[in-house]
């Protein structure tokens, strides 16, 4: 959920 | 990626090349601080760890093999180059790394999404980026004579946090279940911490006069 959502960001 | 993330993205790639470029033309990282760069490498160090286990997109691997190598460039000048080293103000830049990095690790270790290395490093790096700007900032309060560009790097870094918050407020506008509160308020504590800089840099550009920010 969220939590692999997030990790696009640098 | 919408456009708030992507400007964030660009300005602070722009911030990087800003302080390479000082450093590189002058010859000198005077009012550059060693610790926060070496903080920074340490937080895409803790973050980037993903690049071997999960890929998400070519643009995503290209910027933080960037963000990666020019943070050890200029690391490298600052302390074996042997004109640049030269020039580094080692008696100013005394901030101590471990208030800043056991804080976060501590912080880490007990608030984060999922109690495994990855997470709890991933986690750490998002919260010592928060404070990782210190260094630079008091470094830069106690320089008499701020360079331009060293000025305009932290604008450039501080208004890519800010660009961070409008994409997080875009994204969770546009995103059903986008939620990511411990990014949220570290990005948060990470943009105050730039206001007083930022208020004294539009003051000095208004008065085209010389940054200096009061001790």
């Amino acid at each position: 959920e969220s939590v692999a959502e997030e990790k696009d960001e640098l | 990626m919408n456009i708030f993330r992507l400007a964030g993205d660009m300005t602070h790639l722009l911030s990087i090349l800003v302080l390479l470029l000082k450093i590189n033309a002058t010859r000198s990282c005077r009012g550059v601080s060693l610790k926060t760069q070496e903080l920074y490498a340490l937080v895409f160090v803790c973050r980037y760890l993903d690049l071997f286990t999960n890929f998400i997109s070519m643009y995503n691997t290209i910027m933080k093999i960037i963000f990666l190598a020019s943070t050890f460039t200029i690391i490298y000048w600052m302390r074996f180059h042997k004109v640049i080293r030269v020039t580094y103000d080692r008696e100013q830049d005394t901030f101590r790394y471990q208030f800043l990095v056991l804080p976060c690790l501590v912080l880490a270790l007990l608030l984060n999404s999922e109690f495994t290395v990855m997470e709890v490093l991933w986690t750490f790096s998002i919260y010592l980026e928060a404070v990782a700007i210190l260094p630079q900032l008091v470094l830069l309060q106690r320089t008499n004579n701020i360079d331009n560009l060293t000025g305009n790097y932290v604008f450039l870094l501080g208004s890519y946090r800010a660009l961070y918050i409008l994409n997080w407020i875009y994204r969770f506008l546009t995103e059903p279940n986008y939620r990511q509160y411990l990014v949220w308020i570290s990005g948060i504590v990470q943009t105050i911490i730039y206001i007083d800089f930022f208020y004294y840099y539009i003051k000095s550009w208004k008065n085209n006069e010389k940054l200096s920010l009061p001790a």
